[in-house]
């Protein structure tokens, strides 16, 4: 199971054109083996990326060179995924007798 | 199927289990209908709503095409439980479903929504493998012969937008195009998806205007005042590629280049900060402001046939 520890999601916003046609090009962008969750539409739109622990450093530091503004949309995966999956498993066990 | 817990994500396991109760309880009006297989071999059922009639004209909703995109599969469950309980009661689904048959399709890509239960929650692709790479799946939502190939489509086998070798390659999309061909009367097509809050209509291949393009942009925005009207959620809406980006190979388009006119499709909520984690008690807000749209588009598929 990929457990996501470590990944967290960036939320970058483009405020000129020259940042939006970088953003569009993200999934293109191998080396940082980003997972684009919400792509480039039009300037001022919110990207979201989920970033790797391992290209974090190297993806902020492009982010930073090319004057991005960013923020952390979501600061730890692994602890919203772990708390989903223990609702899932906790309505599961409720559910279990009606059913 | 009243114990079912709508404000929770369920397993593959228990949506099937979900189907077969729904059929089981209202043997006169649903049934369930395997299309085909998906590469793992894994039924693609749909529910049939259905008062009576032979190849009636009918509605198409699909969820759950992108695997990860737990609120659409969730949403859907929550519709199936709404058409049957609505129908005899609203006098507006009860006239659309005594002229038309619904289709859902809940688990579209019943393999990729296995996966990101097992082993990887960001999992958005199908599990076929891709010969010579290391990288399983394509992305079923560029796999259409519309514009196959065209930008906003990627013929990378890792990349998570990758087309697939071929338009139809994958069973999960083959069964939909073969149903859709040999029903040959659906006059909408709704295939839903999250979350950046959009109702979006053919095209995302060409900047070309669909014919029908005036219609479909006033229909969507009545769609999305009565939605937004619920909850205050804000939606955008107009054609894919001016809305959003270039994405050839879509489902819509393929279905509006079919002559189903009546084709669009959602990225539903998360007005929040989750993105695919849209935490489960928006499931049923979700879903209530959805329905609440689609209503929308299926009265006036009824009250405009072509």
């Amino acid at each position: 199971r990929e457990t996501f520890e470590g990944h967290q999601v960036l939320r970058i916003v483009p405020k000129n054109g020259v940042q939006l046609s970088l953003l569009r090009n993200l999934e293109e962008m191998m080396e940082f083996e980003l997972d684009v969750w919400k792509g480039a539409t039009r300037l001022s739109s919110p990207v979201d990326v989920r970033v790797p622990p391992h290209t974090m450093q190297a993806f902020k530091s492009f982010l930073e060179t090319n004057e991005f503004e960013y923020s952390i949309m979501i600061e730890d995966i692994k602890a919203i995924l772990d708390a989903e999956r223990k609702q899932m498993e906790f309505a599961a066990r409720l559910g279990q007798p009606r059913n | 199927t009243d114990s079912f817990d709508y404000a929770n994500y369920h397993t593959l396991s228990e949506i099937y289990s979900f189907q077969d109760m729904l059929v089981a309880e209202n043997p006169d009006f649903v049934s369930k209908i395997v299309i085909g297989q998906s590469y793992e071999g894994r039924p693609l059922n749909v529910l049939k709503f259905s008062t009576g009639g032979s190849n009636r004209p009918a509605i198409w909703i699909d969820t759950g095409i992108h695997a990860r995109e737990w609120i659409t599969q969730a949403s859907g469950l929550w519709f199936a439980k709404k058409i049957v309980t609505d129908y005899g009661k609203d006098p507006a689904i009860t006239a659309i479903l005594n002229n038309m048959d619904i289709f859902l399709e809940i688990a579209t890509n019943p393999d990729g929504y296995y996966f990101t239960h097992v082993s990887n929650r960001m999992w958005r692709k199908t599990r076929k493998p891709n010969p010579g790479y290391s990288c399983p799946g394509v992305d079923p939502n560029r796999n259409w012969d519309a514009g196959f190939g065209l930008g906003g489509s990627s013929g990378y086998p890792c990349s998570e937008t990758y087309r697939g070798p071929s338009p139809h390659s994958e069973s999960e999309v083959r069964s939909i195009v073969e149903f859709v061909q040999s029903h040959g009367n659906i006059k909408a097509f709704i295939s839903i998806h999250a979350y950046s809050q959009m109702l979006l209509y053919p095209y995302g291949y060409t900047t070309a205007s669909a014919k029908d393009e005036a219609e479909l942009y006033a229909l969507a925005q009545k769609a999305v005042n009565s939605l937004t009207s619920m909850y205050g959620t804000r939606y955008t809406y107009g054609n894919i590629i001016d809305t959003i980006y270039q994405a050839s190979g879509g489902t819509v388009d393929w279905t509006y280049n079919q002559g189903i006119k009546y084709s669009y499709t959602y990225e539903l909520r998360d007005t929040g900060y989750y993105g695919f984690l849209l935490p489960p008690n928006q499931i049923i807000p979700t879903a209530q402001e959805t329905w609440s749209s689609l209503m929308v588009l299926m009265d006036h598929a009824y009250k405009n046939p072509y």
